[in-house]
């Protein structure tokens, strides 16, 4: 984590998620993170254009889980040429809901108006230009901070879910012991209930809960002397699974 | 007493995991 986050919550770099030339010379990246229980939509806006720009606004489409911006963009000042701007946008999960492909795409439809100076005629004039960009978000974005499962309830929702609805993955060369992982997946919402230790492998029993109430339930295996380890994921919606996975593998490795 | 019973559950679900 960058300053003054929480020790743990790991936030990917920005990436490009609608380059200049697609968007009459604005360039928007990005990337998420979850501050306290907050969600945020963290952008650059860069304008790549000859002109100034004003007036910014940002849209998003249904999505799988109901994000949803909080409020408007606070860009209170014009993008001069070759100007960057940082913001961050807080979001909800209270938005329309329609599932996408892959669930944790998100598309969105930004709106700014371009300030243009015509010498000759010593006057300006705007045109609105509108661009639809589309990003990823990492799953951890719905971890919520409630997510300690009960232990009873653990081990009967365990039982309850059927074997089918079982993901297994392997997450290849961690050198990190049982405590240090424990850590670090706390750091993103993913809560460690039990641990055991069966013929040398550390067996962490886990759970998370998403915004939406979905619950989900892990069981992390690791070996002292093998660095890979072996995550097996149960959920009632196995669909949600591989991303669980993948964040995982994201709050492991960094 | 329940604690007792709920560590020896999680016992005994590591042991099924690791010997199916």
């Amino acid at each position: 984590g960058g300053v003054g986050m929480p020790s743990g919550s790991y936030v990917s770099p920005k990436t490009v998620w609608l380059p200049a030339m697609k968007a009459k010379g604005l360039e928007i990246s990005g990337t998420f993170a979850r501050r306290s229980g907050v969600i945020q939509m963290d952008l650059s806006l860069t304008n790549k254009a000859m002109s100034v720009m004003v007036d910014f606004a940002i849209q998003f489409n249904k999505n799988s889980f109901g994000l949803a911006p909080a409020g408007p963009l606070q860009i209170l000042t014009p993008l001069s040429p070759n100007q960057t701007i940082d913001v961050s946008l807080p979001l909800s999960t209270v938005g329309p809901i329609m599932k996408m492909e892959p669930l944790n795409n998100l598309q969105f439809t930004h709106r700014q108006i371009h300030v243009h100076a015509t010498q000759e005629l010593n006057a300006t004039f705007e045109n609105t230009q509108r661009d639809r960009g589309n990003c990823q978000y990492p799953l951890s974005l719905l971890f919520v901070e409630d997510g300690k499962m009960d232990r009873q309830v653990f081990l009967a929702t365990w039982k309850d879910i059927p074997s089918e609805n079982e993901s297994q993955f392997q997450i290849k060369d961690i050198h990190l012991n049982s405590d240090a992982a424990t850590n670090k997946l706390q750091g993103i919402n993913i809560f460690t209930i039990a641990k055991r230790t069966v013929e040398g492998q550390d067996m962490l029993y886990q759970s998370v809960k998403l915004t939406n109430g979905i619950w989900v339930l892990a069981e992390l295996r690791m070996q002292t002397v093998n660095p890979n380890y072996m995550l097996s994921v149960k959920c009632r919606a196995p669909e949600v699974s591989q991303f669980v996975y993948q964040c995982y593998e994201l709050v492991l490795r960094n | 007493e329940m604690d007792g019973a709920l560590e020896e559950a999680f016992s005994r679900l590591a042991e099924s995991r690791t010997n199916p």
